[in-house]
């Protein structure tokens, strides 16, 4: 049981230091605060932003956090792959840069997967291969318009 | 394997047949406050048998999820999913697999009815062939209106119990 | 203590129903699940919006519930009236036009009391009086920098 | 009666001493993330005696709050609060209120002083004088990163219980 928690936790590991350093050109890490007790320890998150120095994510803005957390969500589906990803609205508290950078992740993963993201961000729409527009029409039900596809090179 | 299209029928705020066609790739789904966008999230949910919990899908009872207009809710609520299954990862000689789901509601409650290309069967049939496409009941490829800020949240004690669940 | 109670519950409510009205053109009211028993009750919070059906928060969409939040929130602090109010991105789950109605009311409210307001969206720094822009130096320290003052008329 | 002024030394990653200028109004401030937008928030209320406790400042212990350069702590972080009461709501006959709080960090802990125009006081005596301006150390007129979604995910017992303390 120890095992399979360690086989887990170390490829979600490996993956969240690698997304990290795609998103934010910093360094980050999961640790367990006691590894020889693991179904007792916290799981903590560490980042070390580009020239910056190291922080528990406790302690982080509310756009170095949220770009943390999601990270923390691609480390665990890169794990477990699906054919494809529906995301609502993760780009919250992400300013105009750490959107696009999130976009541009996305764009390059969507070769192997479909995603399905629901956004109002600009970096995000920008960078879509389609766009589906969503409106409440007068009779009070939901209408899709303005359907874009974009032919992909 | 990608969703070529979805058909909500009566789901939430989708009063009439709506059908959304979706490319490979990546699709963004934009709108105004109170659109529907988050609906049709729920619906891939709904209709995959993914979410385990009504309150998920933002309803205080499965019933919810029928449309409601001027107060008045339609009988039945219909979604269909239609994968692209032509690099054949799921193992029915099939290019498109159709899965839909029905709730019917009356007085007494509620029927729920699953379909695989127009077949009645169960939820674990559903659930079989979509593990094979990778699809997981865990749903950990659907991130919610929300989630990312209840993770950042969390305690730790919290987020380690995510990789318990997972492993 | 009970009467100290409704004399607050009833203000705010009052607050609550005219700021719903102002930023929705819809109607909203707070209720009690049971006035008799207010210290054992839960506050509830009913909204109908423009030519919808009422509808309870917890199943509204993410924007709009975000703006009911907002509406209590505001309702509260007219109730306890001061002279100057620091939001910090509140305009999260709200799309443009929504952004654009809590930013007008802000300015109405402008007249009467100061507000400091963290925003990354538009809307708001179109209507804003002055502009302090905020970035990180390469030493790693915050600088405030781009004061934009306009003269109010 | 209006913020004219906050100056900030050493505080969160104010590392230097910043002077910034507030109008009577409505007044935005903007830029990327980790700028330091919300630090700002927390000096006014740190300075003011606001927040009851350093994990709304996002602080493990108030001593976090000291500027810290590549992993060393200067000695003291100092916020300075220039009101405006040419109104006179406040009742010390000056055109300006000026209120200091300053935090020293040594090895056996830190030391905390307030100071109104220049003199030496006790946190009570700057409540007692806030009070007058309207501003409640419950800090009402605050609204922090992430709050409007805290009410919306309180249970009804909860948002009563919002009630119950401001009444
Ligand atoms: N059973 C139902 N019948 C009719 N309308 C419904 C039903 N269930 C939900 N709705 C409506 O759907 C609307 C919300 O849709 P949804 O949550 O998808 O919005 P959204 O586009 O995601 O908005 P946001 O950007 O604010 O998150 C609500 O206004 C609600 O009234
Ligand atoms: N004591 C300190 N010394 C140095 N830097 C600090 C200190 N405390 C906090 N910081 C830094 O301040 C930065 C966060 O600032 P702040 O929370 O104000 O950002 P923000 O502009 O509100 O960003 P966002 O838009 O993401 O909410 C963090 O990157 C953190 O490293
Ligand atoms: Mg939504
Ligand atoms: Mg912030």
């Amino acid at each position: 049981k120890k095992d399979a928690f360690f086989e887990t936790f170390n490829a979600v590991s490996k993956n969240f230091s690698e997304i990290i350093a795609e998103l934010t050109d910093g360094e980050g890490e999961l640790y367990l605060d006691n590894p020889s007790d693991p179904f007792n320890s916290g799981l903590n998150i560490r980042v070390k932003p580009y020239r910056k120095p190291v922080q528990r994510l406790e302690s982080m803005s509310g756009g170095e956090k949220s770009l943390v957390a999601l990270a923390l969500i691609f480390a665990i589906q890169r794990y477990k792959p699906a054919p494809f990803y529906a995301f609502d609205e993760v780009d919250m508290f992400l300013d105009g840069v750490n959107v696009g950078r999130v976009a541009k992740m996305i764009k390059e993963r969507s070769r192997d997967a479909q995603f399905i993201v629901v956004s109002l961000r600009k970096p995000m729409l920008e960078m879509a291969d389609g766009i589906i527009g969503v409106t409440m029409g007068r009779d009070n039900t939901s209408t899709v318009t303005g359907i874009r596809l974009k032919a992909r090179v | 394997m990608h969703i070529k299209r979805i058909i909500l029928k009566n789901f939430k705020s989708f009063g009439k047949k709506v059908e959304i066609p979706f490319e490979k790739g990546f699709i963004v789904i934009s709108g105004p406050n109170g659109s529907g966008k988050s609906n049709i999230i729920d619906s891939i949910l709904f209709c995959l048998g993914l979410s385990s919990s009504s309150r998920v899908l933002r309803a205080e009872k499965l019933t919810d999820l029928v449309h409601s207009g001027n107060g008045r809710q339609v009988g039945e609520a219909e979604v269909t999913i239609i994968f692209d299954n032509s690099d054949g990862r799921i193992d029915i000689d099939e290019e498109e697999i159709r899965v839909t789901r029905k709730i019917r509601v009356t007085e007494k409650g509620y029927y729920s009815y699953y379909y695989l290309n127009g077949k009645s069967v169960n939820l674990s049939e559903i659930q079989r062939i979509l593990e094979q496409a990778g699809i997981h009941s865990d749903a950990y490829n659907v991130i919610m209106q929300g989630d990312v800020t209840r993770i950042t949240e969390m305690t730790p004690l919290q987020r380690r119990k995510i990789i318990d669940d997972i492993a």
